[in-house]
């Protein structure tokens, strides 16, 4: 038996607002540390692992582990159907072959249930190592957004450099190239408005701008990303998830043939 | 010309 009631109920909207386009089909893992997926895009090129803590569920019941294959663009068309300040609860049973979502108005004077069908997906789990990166940037997520969709316009990847004088945005297109420095800067109003860069070493890698701007999908999630850099690993883009979580996007770089 | 790496290449299977 499956029982999880999230209170902020539209974080679960924005949660599958950010993966249903990079993702089609994917298992959710409940166990007793929390609500998890990890999947890739189909082109096997991003991976993207969410984690939603028990701690964070006003009600956690999860009397064994389970795992749920849901097709996440029905799943985000069920969530659709909740308000962003409704009460979700996800409910299943052991050997359920459907899930149901549970959708409560703050003031309870509309109760909605919404059984959606389960499907088996053979699905790779990865183990990803701990990493230490060579340079760490925290940035406004708004901003890495802005700075994705308009590098895009110009070119189809992007060259993310980071050194002393701060992070660089770079693309080159058939109309001209285009260069975005970011520098650290924590004299801002509000944490949240802050560009911190932690670097070890300087790095520079390049990436498909169709991922990155999927990624940013999950702006709405938190006002800052944390995007970290190796030159021999796959860059990780992270949102976290109120205080209950976050979802880690990873993009494997591409490199001189 | 670049080539795109996959995941598959640097995380292994569990």
């Amino acid at each position: 038996m499956l029982e999880l009631r999230l209170v902020q109920g539209g974080l679960l909207k924005k949660v599958l607002d950010s993966l249903k386009d990079l993702v089609n089909d994917a298992n959710f893992d409940c166990s007793a540390t929390g609500f998890s997926l990890q999947a890739m895009d189909s082109s096997h090129v991003a991976l993207v692992a969410l984690l939603l803590r028990s701690e964070g569920f006003e009600h956690y019941r999860c009397d064994r582990n389970l795992s749920l294959g849901m097709n996440l663009s029905n799943m985000a068309k069920m969530l659709k159907c909740a308000g962003n300040d409704d009460i979700v609860t996800i409910k299943a049973d052991d050997a359920a072959d459907s899930v149901t979502f549970m959708f409560e108005s703050p003031n309870q004077d509309k109760i909605a249930d919404f059984d959606m069908k389960l499907m088996d997906i053979d699905s790779e789990h990865l183990g990803i190592p701990e990493a230490e990166f060579q340079a760490i940037v925290r940035m406004p997520s708004a901003e890495f957004a802005r700075i994705c969709k308009d590098l895009s316009t110009i070119g189809d990847t992007v060259v993310i450099s980071v050194t002393k004088e701060g992070v660089k945005f770079s693309t080159r297109g058939d109309i001209g190239t285009a260069n975005i420095v970011c520098r650290h800067n924590t004299s801002v109003d509000k944490p949240e408005e802050a560009t911190i860069i932690e670097m070890e070493e300087t790095v520079s890698l390049t990436f498909a701008l169709r991922y990155m701007n999927s990624f940013t999908k999950a702006t709405p999630l938190a006002n800052q990303v944390t995007i970290s850099l190796s030159s021999d690993l796959p860059v990780v883009v992270e949102y976290k998830v109120a205080e209950m979580g976050h979802i880690r996007f990873y993009l494997a770089p591409k490199i001189e043939e | 010309p670049c080539l795109q790496r996959r995941i598959l290449d640097y995380f292994n299977e569990n």
